[in-house]
């Protein structure tokens, strides 16, 4: 549902 | 004035003279505007440092922590306390502000242990491309596209200010619910163009690390189960307004919208950077 989220992304290379 | 509703926001919020952002928000005391989950808790500040802490473990080379929209600075602020002495001489941390009134209330809260820019691009070149970037409810600060579904024509009209519907230009390919066609009638959808376009201006410039982004949503089309006006919403001194109320004071009000964490995903994915955790608030908290 509707909420805070936290994403984490890093560059492809770092993944 | 006839403009779309993302140029009335963006005025609204960021104009140079009048914007809520630029000049009216009030960061102190009980009269303040600002009441985010930062400055209610030190815990995401804690969380935040231990994420960091993780993430250096994987990329020990990057020595650079950059938070954007840095409200009234308590989120930095409990940030680096809770880091020891020897990550603090570790990073150089930095802070991206637009707004002149926040940035002067955080460099009066903060000290000279910061270095402040006014975007993300020249942050990133002051640390050669690596850093972990975090920020917390920015992006529902963006001016979002409002557009509405006509279904007897079976096409998506943008909503302009004062209230009047018009041909988009948009591609379909980048917002999903442009190609979702199965909505009722006059249903509206907010589009984070702004969002989309910010991170085509900064992310050539970002080579290693980790961004955490926190911020208030959901996937498409969840997003809009039960909300046939879709989500934006004004708040006047702690009040909710929603629908034509939101046009009555331009630059004394916060606008906000909610996040297609959908369409975010994918930019990001499009542009070479990959999802690698997606976690409720709660369980961040938990897990840090």
């Amino acid at each position: 549902g509707t909420a805070f989220k936290c994403f984490v992304h890093r560059p492809q290379a770092c993944a | 004035m006839a403009e779309p509703f993302s140029a009335f926001m963006a005025r609204a919020l960021f104009d140079p003279e009048r914007g809520y952002y630029t000049r009216h928000i009030r960061t102190v005391g009980s009269r303040g505007d600002f009441s985010t989950s930062a400055t209610l808790s030190p815990s995401l500040g804690h969380a935040i440092a231990d994420w960091l802490k993780a993430e250096s473990h994987l990329q020990p080379h990057v020595r650079h922590i950059i938070e954007i929209g840095a409200g009234d600075g308590s989120l930095m602020q409990t940030l680096r306390k809770s880091f020891g002495w020897w990550a603090r001489r570790r990073f150089t941390f930095h802070i991206v502000e637009t707004s002149p009134v926040l940035r002067q209330e955080q460099q009066k809260k903060l000290g000279g242990k910061f270095t402040w820019h006014t975007d993300l691009a020249a942050a990133l070149a002051s640390a050669q491309g690596h850093a972990f970037i975090y920020h917390n409810e920015l992006l529902d600060a963006f001016p979002a596209t409002l557009v509405q579904w006509n279904a007897a024509e079976q096409r998506w009209l943008e909503v302009w200010v004062p209230e009047q519907l018009h041909a988009h230009h948009l591609d379909p390919a980048h917002y999903s619910a442009l190609r979702h066609t199965s909505f009722a009638d006059r249903q509206r959808c907010e589009l984070h163009v702004s969002v989309r376009d910010w991170l085509h201006q900064w992310t050539p410039h970002w080579k290693s690390g980790a961004m955490l982004t926190i911020d208030y949503g959901d996937a498409f089309p969840q997003l809009y189960h039960r909300r046939p006006h879709g989500t934006l919403r004004a708040y006047l001194l702690h009040q909710r307004l929603t629908g034509t109320d939101i046009y009555a004071n331009p630059g004394r009000q916060d606008i906000t919208a909610d996040i297609n964490f959908t369409d975010y995903t994918a930019w990001l994915q499009a542009l070479g950077f990959a999802e690698v955790s997606q976690h409720t608030l709660a369980e961040f908290l938990h897990a840090h």
